[in-house]
């Protein structure tokens, strides 16, 4: 699969979505940023994050700090579940 | 466990599940 590029996300392009369609915008978005450092959990990770409100997942895309935090707790999350 | 159905997984290009829980 080619790797789509995706214009940066705006509150107010998310705020002419419907809530599905935001969340898909979002998901495309941190994927590859999430697939950078855990190829193999991407998509889990990705699913998770995505139970985030939108605002701060907006947040989250253009802070690598804060995604990285984000991934690190839900990496966290994922190995108790499946412990 | 083998089964593990959380987290719904995201995939691009592809549908999110979780869609059906919000």
């Amino acid at each position: 699969r080619e790797p789509a590029v995706y214009e940066p996300l705006s509150a107010s392009m998310l705020a002419a979505a419907l809530p599905h369609e935001q969340k898909q915008m979002i998901g495309e978005r941190l994927y590859p940023l999430i697939s950078a450092l855990h190829t193999q959990l991407a998509g889990k990770i990705t699913g998770m994050l995505l139970e985030i409100d939108n605002s701060e997942l907006l947040l989250m895309l253009e802070s690598p700090e804060s995604l990285n935090a984000k991934v690190q707790e839900a990496l966290e999350v994922l190995q108790e579940h499946q412990a | 466990g083998s089964s593990v159905s959380w987290p719904p997984e995201f995939h691009p290009g592809v549908p999110w599940k979780g869609l059906q829980n919000i």
